[in-house]
């Protein structure tokens, strides 16, 4: 473990808690995308189903453990306790565009023919575009609460901080994962024009408004 | 290239 990704996971449970207290508090999920909620538990699900045969560290187990609820616990207020507050009709991206291409992408590189490794390849591709819906959601609708943006800034932060971290283990411990930096850095790219709106808008008090 | 068998990071 290292600062870098501590601070990044931290981040991203940030991230997680902040969008569960919105949508919580304000009894409203206008404005998120459930579809990308549900592609972040698919994600959680494909990679952690090593959660009880492989034991990493309590940390690690109670990260995954707390990934998983939380990410479920959304998809079910977005779409049973607070489907009425649901933007469907913005909320239209074809995500089946993004499961079937990562879907074979995961069979074709991957680091071992494996059910469990495959799934994990799956879970890496699938994290990087999974935030596509949410990002076309707001391109439809023009303009994110400023809650919403501090939560996609967080989760941006995330996996920038876990490139960091890769970098860090490369130097410390010659240690480097090919699928997951190239998911990363693809991940990280998809922020990039989000995060000049947030520190140029966001940052100085205005509405994040993307520019019509 | 140094591939963990079992992958450490969340």
């Amino acid at each position: 473990m290292n600062v870098f990704r501590l601070v990044g996971d931290l981040s991203h449970l940030l991230a997680i808690i902040i969008l569960l207290l919105k949508i919580w508090k304000t009894r409203s999920c206008a404005g998120v995308s459930g579809k990308s909620q549900i592609l972040f538990s698919l994600v959680f699900i494909t990679r952690y189903l090593d959660l009880f045969t492989n034991f990493i560290s309590v940390y690690n187990s109670v990260m995954k453990i707390i990934y998983l609820v939380t990410s479920l616990g959304t998809v079910y207020l977005m779409y049973f306790k607070f489907k009425a507050t649901y933007d469907s009709n913005h909320d239209t991206f074809r995500i089946e565009f993004l499961v079937v291409p990562v879907g074979g992408l995961s069979f074709l590189v991957n680091h071992d023919f494996t059910p469990l490794e495959i799934l994990w390849t799956f879970s890496i591709y699938l994290e990087s575009v999974a935030i596509l819906p949410q990002l076309f959601m707001i391109s439809k609708t023009g303009e994110a609460e400023t809650i919403t943006s501090h939560y996609l800034f967080a989760l941006g932060s995330y996996r920038a901080l876990y490139i960091v971290n890769w970098v860090y283990r490369y130097y410390t411990e010659g240690f480097f994962d090919l699928i997951a930096i190239v998911a990363g850095c693809v991940q990280t790219i998809l922020y990039c024009d989000f995060f000049y709106l947030y520190i140029t808008k966001v940052l100085k008090g205005k509405q994040l408004k993307l520019p019509a | 290239y140094k591939h963990l068998e079992m992958h450490d990071e969340l």
